[in-house]
């Protein structure tokens, strides 16, 4: 087991719809960062992770649809996220998330 | 490679 602070205790299984034309997120970070875990850092009113009401900025992104994103690079996570959202076999993206501090 | 500066890796979906 590693110092990371995550803990069963405070994540979240959230599944965002696809409501919206947008998903309305932003992220930041990465493997080999100073941020390991993607991170949320915008939410846009109107795109469908706003309209799921249960994410926040903040929150660090575990898993999209059962996929782990620890040791992913930026340009990884934004690869799975993008498709996760672009693909038609599932009308809704289940993310993993974690409120940390 | 020394580690990136997060703060340029900003994706929006």
């Amino acid at each position: 087991q590693t110092s990371s602070p995550i803990s069963a205790l405070n994540t979240a299984l959230v599944r965002v719809v696809k409501n919206s034309n947008t998903l309305g997120i932003a992220i930041e970070g990465g493997a080999n960062t100073r941020q390991p875990l993607p991170r949320i850092v915008t939410i846009q009113k109107g795109g469908s992770a706003h309209n799921c009401g249960q994410l926040k900025v903040g929150q660090v992104i575990l898993e999209v649809n059962g996929i782990s994103l620890r040791g992913q690079e930026h340009e990884e996570v934004a690869r799975i996220i993008a498709e996760a959202f672009k693909t038609k076999e599932k009308d809704h993206i289940d993310f993993l998330v974690a409120e940390l501090g | 490679s020394p580690p990136k500066d997060y703060e340029d890796e900003v994706t929006f979906f």
